[in-house]
Order: C-alpha cells, then sequence, then structure tokens
C-alpha cells in the first residue's frame, strides 16, 4: 500500500525533523520583520484530488506568497547541509482581513498524483483518490501519538474536487 | 509495499527533476573552481543494512566530503524555492589517488531503516533487507526507462552487513 509507506517517509524524513524546528524558525522571522503569524502551526494541505499545485496562488487569488521563513540546514545521508524551509502566505478573507501563516501541500500527494499518470507504475486516476484518504488516517495516527510533532500542525483534508474558487482560503481561515 | 512507493517518490519527486539538471551544476562548478569530477553521473548509494549514515566519512576514511555542487531551486508544492543541492566527495584509492563525484544514500531508504525502529510502524529488521532489495529492482526498473534520467546515474547496491572497513571508496572507485 503506497500511501502507507508515503506517510511513514513524510513523518521520518521531514515532519519529525522540521517541525521542531518551526517555532524557532517564526520567532526569528519576527525578530528580523517584525511580523507576527495568526498561527505557528504548519499548515499542511491534502487535497482529495492530489493536485497539489506548484504555487497556492494558482487555487485561490486570495491566498498569496508572503515569504520564506529562515533555513533550516540538516547534514542527511551524505547530502551536506541540505535545505529545509517554509513558505508564509498572506490569506484574505471575504471581509478584505489579512492573515498570515505558513502552509503547503503534503508532498506525497504529488507523488501519487505522478503515480497515476505514469503508465509503467500501474496506479489508476481511482486508486489516487482512495491513497490519499489512506495517507491521510495514516498519517493523522503517526502525528497524534508523536512527541516531536504534538501541537505544530494541522492536517487540511480539502475536498476540491467540486470547490468554489475561495474554498482554499476559506479552509485555512477555519483553522487559524 | 513500501519500496515500490518509495522508489516512485524517490523518482517522481527528485531524481526525475535533478538528474536533467546535475551536468549544468557540475560545469557550473568548473567554471567557479577549475576542478574536473572523475564522473558527471550521481552515484546512489543502495546499503542493504538501510543504514544511511549521515556522512559518508563515518563509513569509509578514504571518503571525504568536498565542497557542494551549484544549488537547484525549484517552486514544489506550495513551497517557493525549494533548495536541491549534492555533495562532491574526494574518494582516495589504496595507491593514494584522489578521484572526485558526486555521491549520497538513496535517502529513502533511511525511512525503511526508522520504520524498523519504531514499534508503531509494524516493520521488522528482515521485513526491512527484503524492502532495500525491492527499492533497488523498482527504482532500476523505473531509472531504465526514463528518458530524463538516461546514462545521468550509477546505482550501488552495497552488502555492507560483513563489509571491510574500506568497501565503500573501493564500491565507488570500481564505477568511476
Ligand atoms: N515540502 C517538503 N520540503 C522538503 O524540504 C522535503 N524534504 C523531504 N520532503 C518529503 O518528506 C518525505 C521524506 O523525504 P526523504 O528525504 O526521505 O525522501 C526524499 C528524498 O529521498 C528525495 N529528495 C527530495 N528532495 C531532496 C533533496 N533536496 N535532497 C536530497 N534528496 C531529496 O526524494 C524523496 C521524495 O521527496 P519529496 O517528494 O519531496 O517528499 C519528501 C518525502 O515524502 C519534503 N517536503
Amino acid at each position: 500500500n503506497v500511501a502507507h509507506g508515503l506517510a511513514w517517509s513524510f513523518y521520518v524524513g521531514y515532519l519529525k525533523l522540521v517541525l521542531p524546528e518551526l517555532e524557532k524558525q517564526v520567532r526569528k522571522h519576527y525578530s528580523e520583520t517584525g511580523e507576527v503569524l495568526s498561527s505557528v502551526r504548519l499548515h499542511i494541505l491534502l487535497p482529495l484530488s492530489a493536485a497539489a499545485t506548484t504555487r497556492l496562488e494558482e487555487v485561490d487569488r486570495n491566498v498569496l506568497f508572503h515569504q520564506n521563513l529562515p533555513e533550516l540546514q540538516l547534514d542527511r545521508a551524505g547530502v551536506r547541509r541540505r535545505v529545509y524551509k517554509h513558505s508564509i502566505y498572506k490569506i484574505t478573507d471575504q471581509n478584505k482581513e489579512d492573515y498570515y501563516c505558513v502552509a503547503e501541500y503534503a508532498t506525497p500527494v504529488l507523488t501519487l498524483y505522478q503515480m497515476s499518470q505514469d503508465s509503467y507504475a500501474g496506479f489508476s486516476a481511482s486508486d489516487r483518490r482512495q491513497q490519499v484518504l489512506l495517507f491521510y488516517t495514516t498519517l493523522r495516527h503517526i502525528l497524534e501519538t508523536s512527541l516531536e510533532c504534538r501541537n505544530r500542525y494541522r492536517l487540511i483534508l480539502l475536498d476540491d474536487e467540486q470547490a468554489e474558487p475561495h474554498y482554499l482560503s476559506r479552509e485555512l481561515i477555519k483553522t487559524l
């Protein structure tokens, strides 16, 4: 089951490393810019369609890239000073109020999407939706029992297949 | 099957993106430093034990970190200017001859290692070796049919469980 391994990989190879450092990067950002974020959590977006776009603006114009947080550099598996970073987005609601938060798609969902496109992978579009759900439930269980990650994230499952133009900003604001 | 998804993730999320750019980074490195590498391929190390150490020196003192190649920056899944880079290692043989090449462990192998350590994953040490082999064979098949990756890598399976102190430098030099 592809999604099971991808959820574990996302946890041990990424969230377990970056989430404990997130608050420090947000504080560093504040001391460099004076900007306060609406939340110190990483907002992890999981679209049911697995269509993780390159930039969040492509999905909702009320979600605009603001700036990147300071980088984290780690030596990993032979790569010296591998870089980990997150992007801050400005979210605008219907009353033109602005909120700033750290958000990104769960990268492994992009793997599911691209596997369903490559005929060699033997992975259909209907397998894909089921695997996104399995990824979500597996990841949620792992994170709930993880001391390193506790209270440092929001897992946002997005039913984006019949969605109206501002569903992303609306879903993000709900969690802030 | 965990390894199957990890091999696809490693290909669509990494090798397919970085291998087409590798030769350009090696040429940029040459124009900045005058240094010529013994190979323009990415040497991807797969230890059967799944023990992908942080730095290659930890395994063999004849493999020393030299410098990183120039970085590649890409917008991916909501993260702006995500950084991809590789490390150049200096390999010394028994005749004290030096070779320079780009090498790293296949990071997903670390996921297999850490899953076998986390009781919640339900993944034993013997599952792990079998999964490393499955990762290797799946990845080899994907890469053999990939136009983007053709001739730009070396996949090096390492039987590191009973290995002598300089097996890593020896295996790398064999491929150069
Ligand atoms: N958003 C985000 N930012 C990151 O910096 C990052 N780094 C990893 N991940 C995701 O976490 C999980 C575990 O990562 P791992 O390193 O074991 O496997 C990685 C790793 O083996 C390789 N890879 C990706 N980016 C790099 C990189 N910069 N350097 C070396 N290897 C890399 O290709 C695999 C798949 O990468 P992604 O498909 O981007 O998603 C990964 C994966 O789902 C990230 N996700």
